[in-house]
């Protein structure tokens, strides 16, 4: 990714899986 | 151009593969060492365990469904390695210490080796 602005996101990226239903 | 980078990505997907494992969906492969068994997903086990790349990558082996592993190996110190590779965090007791080495040499699992032999170095007052 060189020469790419790089945005950083800090939260999540994806939906929780719970731990149990 | 600009690139957004997820920077927990790679821990949220670890996180969501462990609680998988947990509920065992999707998990399969029992892993016997002596008579306690581990269920897990083959590509995790891959993905961290030299020993394991070269059993699942091996044509004749990767369908098996259950794995028995050297009875020499310590069960306590399996279930830690495999809590490492599905969290990131190696429980180092100092009571095990030589049964997590000497299971990650067996599992091939060399920055793990590397890791419980600074430990014995640093808690060695010699």
């Amino acid at each position: 990714y060189e020469g790419v602005n790089t945005i950083k996101e800090m939260g999540r990226s994806i939906h929780e899986i719970p731990r149990q239903d | 151009d600009s690139c957004i980078q997820f920077t927990r990505h790679a821990s949220d997907v670890l996180l969501n593969l462990n609680r998988l494992r947990n509920r065992d969906i999707l998990t399969d492969v029992t892993i016997l060492v002596n008579r306690q068994q581990f269920r897990a997903h083959k590509t995790v086990l891959m993905a961290c365990s030299g020993l394991f790349y070269t059993i699942f990558t091996d044509s004749h082996k990767c369908n098996l469904n259950a794995i028995s592993l050297d009875p020499k190996v310590d069960p306590e110190g399996f279930a830690i390695l495999l809590e490492f590779m599905y969290t990131s965090r190696l429980t180092l007791k100092e009571s095990l210490i030589m049964a997590i080495m000497n299971t990650a040499i067996y599992l091939q699992m060399d920055h793990v080796v590397d890791t419980c032999h600074r430990f014995i170095k640093s808690s060695d007052p010699s």
